[in-house]
């Protein structure tokens, strides 16, 4: 654990509790695309499913218990308890465009050939495109609540962090996992665009909006 | 290590 993976788990933490304060307090998921959710759900179960297999320490436990909970209570926020608020019309990409060549590249590039392996990969791949539903909605519609931006934001900024942590194990731990490091820079690329609106307009004081 | 290597990350 360095400075960088422990500054971006918290990034991470903090992005969801964003996410889950902003529609508990607003009693709304206006602007949060269900299919982003969905994918992270997805994302987190295919994962962690090693919490059956391998133990790596309270807090590597603690926190994918949580990450898992946390997606499946926000997919209940925002197709049952607020589902009169979410904005369907606008939520219109299809997950299967990510989820169908995500699963056949996760069989044919993977480290091993074994189930568990094969749903790691998996999961690290749909990983670094699930934002694009959500990137795809506020992109319809135009623009982004303040807190839904601030919510991209921390959630970008957990992906680049983990860069700085690569880069820092690679050099201090001699690890190298060559799927998470591209995996990860794909996703983080995907940030970018967003990254440049939220320092120019968003921390400026303004709403982000997309120039029509 | 990298190569199925241990998934100590979040």
């Amino acid at each position: 654990m360095n400075v960088f993976r422990l500054l971006g788990d918290m990034s991470h933490l903090l992005a969801i509790l964003i996410l889950l304060l902003k529609m508990w307090k607003t009693r709304s998921c206006a602007g949060i695309s269900g299919k982003t959710q969905i994918l992270f759900a997805l994302v987190f179960t295919t994962r962690y499913l090693d919490l059956f297999s391998s133990f790596i320490s309270i807090y590597n436990t603690t926190m994918k218990l949580f990450f898992i909970a946390s997606s499946y209570f926000t997919i209940f926020l925002m197709y049952s308890k607020f589902k009169a608020t979410y904005d369907s019309n606008h939520d219109s990409f299809r997950m299967e465009f990510l989820v169908v060549p995500v699963g056949g590249l996760a069989f044919l590039v993977n480290h091993e050939f074994l189930p568990l392996e094969i749903l790691w990969t998996f999961s690290i791949y749909l990983e670094s495109v699930a934002i694009l539903p959500q990137l795809f909605m506020v992109s319809k519609t135009g623009e982004a609540e303040t807190i839904t931006s601030h919510y991209l934001f921390a959630l970008g900024s957990y992906r680049l962090l983990y860069i700085f942590n690569w880069v820092y194990r690679y050099y201090f731990d001699g690890f190298f996992d060559l799927i998470a490091v591209v995996a990860g820079c794909v996703q983080t690329i995907l940030y970018c665009d967003f990254f440049y609106l939220y320092i120019t307009k968003v921390l400026k004081g303004k709403k982000l909006s997309l120039p029509a | 290590n990298g190569v199925g290597g241990k998934h100590d990350e979040l």
